[in-house]
């Protein structure tokens, strides 16, 4: 899971904005 | 009423595209044609116009007082890379220091790039959670087809904003030509060119932005990709999509032979591009002291 933690984090909030 | 849910879905599918892409097929054709008015992209075809037009890479809105007495005509026949000038470009350099600021903005370039794609792979990602059935797969199972769909997919849409000549970005913008892209130093220059030859082949087949959007999903859903724990529910979902794109290329494309069947082919000659592509990233860390990978397409990267 640490290995792809952006991913798991896009595909978990739909919503809050990710900091890319 | 088999017909009319694999109708529903490609509907569906359709609908999360155009909400989640913002540069439709549609529209790249429009502006590539030259038939979206007055608003003709900025030309980037050499050092010069990289120079003017890069503070506006990956704006989604160039200020019109700005753009438009730099931006060069691209003429009533639609954007092609020709006819734009004199060649000012890197070839051109033989200063030591304006050879130096070549690189650094070279670079700088290939960083905007990188943040688009990261842009582009959050877009994907959206989309493919509006994909019936998609996020209630195994979250790990999720992680894995985004990892190995996702690049296939940037590529795919990538293919209606080019022409033989060149391609948009920026959002439809900028037009960037084939040519300069060709003469930035190694392995720059040669990230580009597989992807406009296949491209331009893949443009052959027509495809609007509904069937795109069936098509990526299919993508998507590939039940082969390497560590998956739970095959069985991408393959059934997988087999829906599959069976509403058809359908929906028989209503669309009813003189198109094959289409489908050419269609899955291309799935193949995307995998080598991928693969291709990896290894030349890997190159430039390698070779590009000071580039940084940005950390989502790492991720995406590492191990593929």
């Amino acid at each position: 899971k640490e290995k792809h933690k952006i991913l798991h984090q896009l595909l978990q909030n739909s919503t809050s904005p990710v900091d890319l | 009423p088999e017909a009319a849910d694999l109708r529903a879905l490609a509907r569906h599918l359709y609908e999360a595209y155009l909400k989640y892409f913002p540069l439709t097929k549609a529209k790249a054709r429009a502006i590539l044609s030259g038939k979206n008015g007055d608003n003709a992209p900025f030309v980037i075809h050499d050092m010069k116009s990289l120079m003017e037009g890069e503070q506006f890479i990956n704006c989604r809105q160039i200020p019109i007082q700005e753009h438009q007495p730099q931006t060069l005509s691209a003429g009533l026949g639609g954007v092609t890379g020709v006819h734009l000038g004199p060649d000012c470009g890197i070839l051109g350099m033989t200063n030591i220091s304006e050879q130096g600021s070549a690189d650094a903005l070279e670079l700088r370039f290939f960083h905007s790039c990188q943040s688009r794609s990261a842009e582009g792979v959050r877009e994907v990602t959206e989309f493919a959670k509006s994909i019936p059935g998609f996020i209630n797969l195994d979250l790990n199972d999720q992680v894995t087809l985004l990892k190995y769909g996702v690049i296939e997919v940037l590529i795919i849409m990538m293919a209606p904003l080019m022409n033989k000549d060149g391609t948009l970005i920026s959002y439809g913008q900028i037009f960037m030509t084939r040519e300069f892209l060709k003469s930035l130093r190694k392995p720059f220059c040669q990230m580009m060119e597989p992807k406009f030859e296949f491209s331009v082949k893949f443009n052959t087949l027509e495809l609007d932005d509904s069937d795109m959007a069936l098509f990526l999903a299919v993508i998507i859903l590939s039940g082969d990709r390497p560590g998956l724990l739970n095959v069985k529910p991408i393959e059934q979902l997988q087999e829906t999509v599959l069976h509403s794109l058809e359908l929906q290329l028989k209503l669309n494309h009813p003189d198109s032979v094959q289409l489908f069947a050419k269609l899955l082919q291309k799935m193949t000659d995307l995998r080598q591009i991928v693969t291709d592509h990896v290894h030349l990233i890997q190159l430039l860390k390698k070779t590009e002291v000071d580039m940084c990978l940005h950390p989502l397409l790492q991720e995406i990267m590492k191990d593929l």
